[in-house]
């Protein structure tokens, strides 16, 4: 792909972050 | 459907259908849904991914899904 490793980071970082949120927001949910 | 509106619900499948490396702009995310205002897009894409569906890219106008791989 054309990214930066930087951008690649950055995407991976925010990658984890949103799964967080998803896996609160189903704990949430039960 | 999962909680979703159908406006949410047509966000999601565009952005996870999207093979695009960096994810789908905004956009191209109104190119494709022209029958959606940009307000209710952002407005979709701004719950997405404050339930965790989707995530920002290499800015705050690109997106993935956190369902794709």
């Amino acid at each position: 792909s054309g990214l930066t490793e930087e951008q690649k980071r950055r995407i991976e970082e925010n990658r984890q972050k949103a799964l967080a949120r998803r896996a609160e927001r189903l704990a949430a949910q039960k | 459907v999962n909680g979703l509106t159908a406006h949410q619900s047509q966000v999601l499948t565009l952005i996870k259908n999207c093979p695009v490396a960096e994810g789908m702009s905004l956009q191209e995310l109104k190119f494709q849904l022209h029958n959606i205002s940009m307000a209710t897009i952002k407005q979709a894409v701004e719950f997405l991914s404050s339930e965790g569906h989707i995530y920002s890219t290499v800015d705050d106008d690109h997106y993935k899904s956190t369902d794709a791989e």
